[in-house]
């Protein structure tokens, strides 16, 4: 009633979700995000032991694709980071020569930028 | 199953400056409908990659592989 | 904490319900990592 676990509740959660000392995985943590542009000092403080820190870029090659949803589609920002990442493994065997930048390069008129 | 009104109501008056700020039994009952969809949403979608994997149990990497496009996707 | 558990039961009841209907299992370090996340957002 007061949004809190009841006592049946607590037990079940107890035997069938809690990660207890017998899991070898004690904890999930997600990273903490942070902001080097703003000068803020990076506590990058080391999960403790047995706590899973969660990766976004573990997996990074594998979101070069849109992965399968179920109810709730791609959002624009979502496939606009696919499109990132598509991008940049274009790019990721480029030596010297940038094509980006000899695609764009015909098109800049130093008039608009200086 | 999902989630209580009286436990979304706790959890957004964890964020709240202003501890009498009140909010709507609707607004209460949409926030535990985003939570649900949000919850579905990251367990089907971790179904699919263990699926695509041949694997019949959805472990944490195979969330960690959906868990990018799932948070820009909410 | 008593919070952090109250998402944590609710978000394995789903999971199980997940489950049942695709008939694939989640492990608790993944129904732990989907409640962290839900918590955060």
């Amino acid at each position: 009633k007061d949004g809190l676990l009841s006592e049946e509740e607590f037990n079940l959660w107890d035997r069938l979700y809690r990660l207890g000392d017998s899991d070898t995985v004690k904890g999930v943590a997600l990273p903490e995000s942070h902001f080097p542009s703003l000068q803020e000092d990076i506590v990058t403080k080391e999960p403790a032991t047995g706590i899973r820190q969660l990766s976004l870029s573990e997996w990074s090659v594998w979101q070069d694709h849109p992965l399968p949803t179920h109810q709730v589609d791609h959002s624009d920002r979502c496939q606009h980071f696919i499109s990132i990442i598509q991008m940049i493994e274009g790019m990721r065997h480029e030596e010297d020569e940038c094509s980006y930048e000899l695609k764009l390069k015909p098109f800049l008129h130093m008039e608009d930028v200086s | 199953s999902g989630f209580r009104k009286e436990l979304v109501s706790r959890l957004l008056h964890l964020h709240f400056r202003d501890c009498k700020t009140k909010v709507s039994g609707d607004a209460l009952q949409l926030m535990a409908e985003l939570l649900r969809i949000f919850v579905v949403e990251a367990a089907a979608r971790g179904v699919c990659q263990a699926q695509a994997e041949d694997l019949d149990i959805v472990d944490v990497d195979q969330l960690e592989k959906v868990l990018p496009q799932l948070l820009l996707d909410f | 904490q008593r919070l952090k558990a109250a998402v944590h039961y609710t978000v394995g009841c789903l999971c199980m319900e997940v489950a049942l209907e695709k008939q694939v299992q989640f492990s608790k370090q993944t129904i732990a990592a989907i409640s962290e996340v839900t918590f955060r957002q």
